[in-house]
């Protein structure tokens, strides 16, 4: 699974996500990439989230949106409600997980429970790239 | 105006640290850099936050060392079946493809059905159908099959015979 979030010189935030899916998934079997809310959520009142893992898991939590819900209406950050998430309830139940988001201030995390997650950021000059720890 | 920032993921079914290669290492790293500069390109042109994401997960799909478009995984039955969506935070405004098997691009489609608005999410053949008649590349399902992909597949099947499934690796899995 692939993911990209922005945030554009006029405010806006967007999200996408591209998978294959998982090895040997039974034919027909949709996971969280393609359901909004799930895999993929975008406000610009909040932020923009791209997940990947194990599917089920995020349509059941209803990931992005409940990112989105965390922010506006506990006023949580994006680190701690995309953070909550990935090393509470996904790793609770055991979901292998990560994602990428960005909010409407620019703010960026990437949290991720497993043992690497291929991932990066770009700002100004600035670019960052790290598959493990670095 | 606001200062732009892209940030991406290319799925958290890394290679454990011990098994990744100099070559795997370089590669996904310049992927994902290729996908930054992409994207950002874009941004600081004045584009929307939409053409940047949907331009950095292109180039993602396009490179085999991601699970998403070519070097995506395959179904127990050797087929890829592709899953993609996009959503624009400024309208609300969302798109997705789910089970397409010729779909190139299929982000592309996703970003598409968005600015349709309705359908917003198309399934299999429909999807399909849908891309090619709105002017999107189709290809046989083989374009998105690797090696490295097809030998996943018989390693999964093959942990499945021997019940030792649950063991298997995010990678193994995702790759």
């Amino acid at each position: 699974t692939v993911g990209a979030v922005a945030l554009d010189g006029h405010g806006h935030l967007a999200a996408a996500t591209s998978t294959g899916g998982y090895t040997a998934k039974p034919a027909g079997r949709v996971g969280d990439s393609p359901i909004i809310g799930a895999g993929t959520w975008a406000d610009d009142r909040t932020c923009a989230v791209s997940g990947t893992g194990k599917g089920e898991l995020f349509i059941r939590l209803a990931v992005g949106h409940d990112i989105h819900a965390r922010m506006l209406y506990a006023g949580q950050s994006l680190e701690d409600a995309a953070g909550g998430l990935i090393h509470g309830e996904l790793a609770a139940l055991g979901g292998g997980a990560g994602l990428c988001a960005v909010d409407r201030s620019g703010n960026v995390t990437l949290p991720y429970n497993t043992g690497g997650m291929y991932r990066g950021w770009i700002r100004g000059d600035e670019v960052y790239v790290a598959i493990h720890e670095d | 105006m606001t200062r732009p920032v892209l940030a991406i993921h290319g799925g958290c079914g890394a290679i454990p640290r011990a098994d990744l290669t100099p070559e795997v290492n370089h590669a996904a790293r310049s992927a994902l850099r290729r996908a930054l500069q992409a994207g950002y390109a874009l941004l600081i042109s004045g584009a929307s936050a939409a053409d940047a994401v949907a331009e950095a997960v292109q180039i993602m799909e396009d490179d085999p060392v991601f699970n998403a478009g070519h070097g995506a995984a395959l179904n127990r039955d050797g087929v890829h079946e592709l899953d993609a969506s996009l959503m624009d935070g400024e309208s609300g405004r969302a798109g997705a493809v789910a089970g397409a098997r010729r779909i190139r691009n299929p982000v592309r489609v996703a970003r598409a059905l968005a600015e349709a608005g309705d359908p917003l999410l198309l399934i299999g053949s429909a999807a399909d159908a849908w891309a090619a008649s709105h002017g999107f590349d189709t290809v046989d399902n083989a374009h998105f099959t690797t090696p490295a992909r097809v030998a996943a597949l018989h390693t999964m099947l093959e942990r499945e015979r021997l019940g030792t499934a649950q063991g298997a690796t995010e990678q193994e899995k995702h790759g």
